[in-house]
């Protein structure tokens, strides 16, 4: 463990909190996609099939459980709670995130460090993870303004993985053969993904003005 | 052995 990895798992434990907080105290997901909430459930539910074969840490066990029951309850939340699902906006929410999954499927049958049942779904699970912002990138462009949860929500998803490419260039200088070429350059792809959003979330927060995203 | 030691990381 280093600080640029338990900084990352921080940030990402705040970001998964931060919605589920969101959603739970004011009981509304509005400009949440639900899609990309779903993307990640499935993504921490390939990542982690390991989770009661190979006991790693009290750590590793406690967040993984985290991050699988903050994701599944939000998207419970968002499709069966009473009173959120109202506020869910399913016809904005539009992104085929089905076009998604297969091609990083596919990938991950091609490209994999071994083909095994696990190795595959555990590299399906980095590719899918580097685009499963996208529909919620896409349905804050069409809903054009973004309260500030979400915004915040967004952007410490974009700052975790940063945290991770920082940890993955200290392992690699401090650790003997420490080469993991998929998970870097997915990983990399993510926060480059959130490029743009950044730049409009820094620029707004400078400024100290609502959060707008250009049309 | 070698490519397992990633799977440390969440």
């Amino acid at each position: 463990m280093n600080i640029f990895r338990f900084a990352g798992d921080m940030t990402h434990l705040a970001s998964v909190l931060v919605l589920l907080l969101k959603i739970h105290t004011i009981k509304s997901c509005a400009g949440v996609s639900l899609k990309t909430q779903e993307l990640y459930a499935i993504v921490f539910a390939t990542r982690y099939l390991d989770i009661f074969t190979d006991f790693i840490s009290l750590y590793n066990t406690f967040m993984k459980l985290v991050f699988l029951g903050s994701s599944f309850s939000i998207v419970w939340y968002m499709r069966s709670h009473k009173i959120v699902r109202r506020s869910y906006d399913k016809d904005q929410d539009t992104f085929r995130h089905y076009f998604l999954i297969v091609p990083c499927l596919l990938l991950a049958m091609i490209i994999n460090e071994k083909f095994t049942f696990r190795e595959v779904l555990w590299t399906f699970s980095l590719f899918l993870e580097a685009v499963a912002i996208l529909p919620q990138l896409v349905l804050l462009q069409r809903t054009r303004n973004i309260d500030n949860l979400t915004g915040q929500y967004i952007f410490l998803l974009g700052a975790y993985r940063a945290f991770y490419i920082f940890n993955w260039i200290y392992r690699y200088f401090t650790e003997p053969h420490y080469v993991h070429w998929i998970p870097w350059i997915a990983g990399l792809l993510q926060t480059l993904l959130y490029g743009d959003f950044f730049y409009y979330y820094f620029h707004s927060w400078k400024n100290n003005k609502k959060l707008q995203l250009p049309a | 052995e070698r490519n397992e030691s990633i799977k440390d990381e969440l």
